[in-house]
């Protein structure tokens, strides 16, 4: 496959132009949590970043020109990989806090009311502590997320008929792209990407608490979150 | 189609012109 038309100080600027707006929970938020109660605002807020989160793909640069199915698969697989990531970012200057939304900010011991949520917690904070220490860069950080985006689905499938081929060989230049944008710095390309899979590890536990949040009924899932939910799910399984 | 199917809401907005933010 040859290399996309475009530099890299293009493609950073066209993906920088990406990026989606600040989002907010608007909820009069009842403290002390319940279970139930902060469930229900980290799945509102989900929902509500879903949306955007599709529009940012569509504006990364060639991703519609892929073919549909790519699209989608790419999407599902690293949904929660791409709102685990925005969160370090709007988190990395706020040391033991987790910033969902400007109006939704939660420290580790909040998480105590929910089963299972502060292991998913202590290794959020542990990865934005790491980027911290790196002092990520927003251009670095645009890149990650779409380095997360079009890789999320490289090596569970491949291409049987012409239109996959070629659709494959499109996503292969975008990562070229990627990487072309971060490759004048290699040690620090390598010191990031090395985050990608500990960033993968905490978004599998993430899956799996939420699974089990809805599986007790704890908390309802719908709308794109639940397709979502069940189409990462049902992919792993 | 059964993508189409599976994944009714993600299909639509991938398709859809609409501003996210009206979506949101």
């Amino acid at each position: 496959h040859h290399r996309s038309a475009m530099s890299p100080e293009e493609f950073i600027s066209r993906i920088m132009e990406a990026e989606p707006p600040e989002i907010y929970l608007m909820e009069d938020l009842k403290k002390p949590f319940t279970e139930a109660s902060m469930m229900m605002s980290l799945t509102n807020l989900a929902d509500k970043e879903l949306v955007l989160m599709i529009s940012w793909a569509k504006k990364i640069p060639g991703f519609v020109e892929l073919s549909l199915a790519d699209q989608i698969h790419l999407l599902k697989c690293c949904w929660l990989e791409i709102l685990m990531l925005g969160l370090m970012w709007r988190s990395v200057d706020h040391p033991g806090k987790l910033i969902f939304s400007p109006d939704f900010k939660l420290n580790r011991e909040e998480g105590q009311c929910v089963e299972g949520i502060m292991e998913i917690f202590d290794m959020l904070l542990a990865a934005t502590s790491r980027f911290r220490e790196l002092k990520l860069q927003r251009e670095e950080y645009v890149c990650l997320k779409a380095m997360i985006l079009l890789n999320s689905n490289l090596c569970s499938s491949s291409p049987q008929t012409a239109e996959e081929l070629e659709s494959r060989n499109k996503l292969l230049r975008l990562l070229d792209s990627v990487i072309d944008a971060l490759v004048w710095q290699t040690l620090r390309l390598g010191h990031l990407t090395m985050l990608l899979s500990h960033i993968r590890h905490v978004s599998n536990k993430g899956m799996d608490h939420l699974s089990t949040m809805k599986r007790k009924n704890v908390v309802l899932v719908y709308d794109l979150l639940l397709e979502m939910l069940d189409a990462s799910t049902s992919s792993t399984s | 189609t059964s993508l189409k199917e599976k994944h009714k809401i993600l299909h639509q907005l991938l398709q859809n012109s609409t501003s996210p933010v009206d979506l949101a």
